[in-house]
């Protein structure tokens, strides 16, 4: 097939190093197209065991950033919901993306200052890295992942309020050279066991991520207060939490060949040859039995 | 029959069970064998953080002379199976292999240490086929 766009980074992707000219033609790696080549996390190393003759592990090659225990916490409980204990991928109607990346910041510089009127502000400089975000990858939907431990009492609400700002370097006008977009919501939540908090910026980036942007400089800055707007008008007592800088998730729509398409596969199961013929359930007939059917009974039938 | 008895010598007993036995299904036929690994004997569970087991099957066995539609085969295996036995044998014999997979998640570490939940399509072979 030929490869679709370029991959992202200039290198292929993974920490596969571009091997010499001598051993380039024994490295099945560059005789795949460059859209396949690179951006693929699974594909380079299972070529590269495949390419070496030597019992070298792929451990050794693996270099060293090791992730945020919490991030990772985070990402096995969404594996866990996503695909089975085989790693077969769950089917969930809501669940449109094939690939979700998540990211620490790679730098902070933190500002905590406290204003009892206000409560709690957290504001923070976050930097992220996307380089490994594909060109064939599409944005889904983007979140703010905090994780928070807080001595607040459970079953309290709380009601922060998020003020975000991006920098990008506009070199196009060499007289204002950062230029910012801000934007400020409130959320309110409960605290139960809740040990993440997910805020949905995905209109907001949504701009940026299109235009493959590979840094992300954003400012954010948390207010948090115990209470909920809608019962009582002063919001009291700052809340005092211990927030971690919060995380960057990604949720993705992988369009290369190698990524699993759910309704393709609905597809290619209809056209494969020699398929015994699905027997396809009877017609439902919105206006029919099923459309006259009560709430209750729909209800039911959803649940069952 | 005339002629085949004419060309075989007398001294074989031309016997019908014999000649049957060809279109039997072979003994070790063509079908789909378990295979179950764990990302740790291949020391790669420092980056592939689930799943901690993969099991992709494989197709392994002969396939019979006379496919026909119990493999979901075209009529070229056919077609190949009596190139191979008449014209040249040269020319290889159909090959088990699968014909339908299903996909797997994996959750893996990226060198730059940020952390990736993918849905690989083709990792699983479910169906063997001969072609």
């Amino acid at each position: 097939p030929h490869s679709r766009g370029r991959g992202v980074s200039g290198e292929p992707s993974g920490s596969l190093v571009a091997p010499e000219d001598t051993a380039r033609e024994f490295n099945p790696l560059w005789w795949l197209p460059k859209g396949v080549r690179r951006g693929y996390a699974l594909l380079p190393p299972l070529l590269k065991v495949l390419s070496e003759r030597g019992h070298q592990s792929w451990e050794s090659e693996v270099p060293g950033l090791r992730p945020d225990s919490r991030a990772l916490r985070y990402m096995k409980r969404l594996y866990k919901m996503s695909a089975t204990r085989e790693g077969i991928p769950k089917a969930h109607k809501s669940h449109l993306y094939n690939t979700v990346r998540l990211f620490t910041p790679c730098s902070e510089c933190k500002h905590r200052h406290r204003d009892l009127m206000k409560g709690d502000i957290h504001s923070v400089d976050l930097l992220f890295n996307l380089d490994r975000v594909t060109a064939l990858e599409h944005l889904l939907k983007s979140v703010l992942l905090y994780s928070f431990d807080t001595s607040v009492p459970i079953s309290s609400s709380i009601t922060c309020t998020c003020h975000l700002s991006t920098k990008e370097h506009d070199f196009s006008s060499p007289v204002c050279p950062s230029v910012s977009h801000s934007v400020a919501f409130s959320l309110h939540f409960e605290v139960r066991k809740r040990k993440w908090v997910e805020i949905d910026v995905t209109s907001f980036l949504q701009p940026l991520i299109a235009t493959n942007r590979r840094d992300l400089h954003m400012a954010v800055n948390l207010t948090c207060l115990m209470g909920d707007p809608q019962q009582n008008t002063d919001l009291e007592n700052p809340v005092n939490v211990a927030l971690v800088p919060p995380s960057l998730l990604l949720y993705l729509n992988d369009t290369s060949e190698q990524a699993y398409h759910r309704w393709n596969s609905l597809r290619h199961r209809r056209k494969s040859p020699g398929q015994p013929r699905q027997r396809s359930s009877p017609p439902v007939d919105p206006a029919g039995e099923e459309g006259k059917e009560n709430s209750q009974g729909k209800r039911a039938s959803r649940r069952r | 029959r005339a002629e085949s008895t004419k060309d075989t010598p007398a001294t074989t007993p031309y016997n019908l069970s014999q000649y049957f036995k060809q279109f039997l299904f072979p003994q070790n036929e063509c079908e789909l064998h378990n295979f179950r690994l764990s990302f740790s004997q291949l020391k790669w569970d420092r980056w592939i953080i689930a799943p901690h087991r993969y099991s992709p099957q494989y197709c392994k066995g002969d396939c019979p002379r006379v496919v026909g539609h119990r493999y979901g085969s075209p009529v070229h295996t056919m077609v190949q199976n009596i190139i191979y036995e008449k014209l040249d044998p040269s020319v290889p014999r159909p090959s088990c292999v699968p014909a339908e997979y299903s996909p797997l998640s994996v959750l893996t570490i990226e060198p730059d240490g940020s952390i990736v939940y993918k849905e690989y399509e083709d990792m699983i072979a479910t169906k063997c086929t001969c072609r």
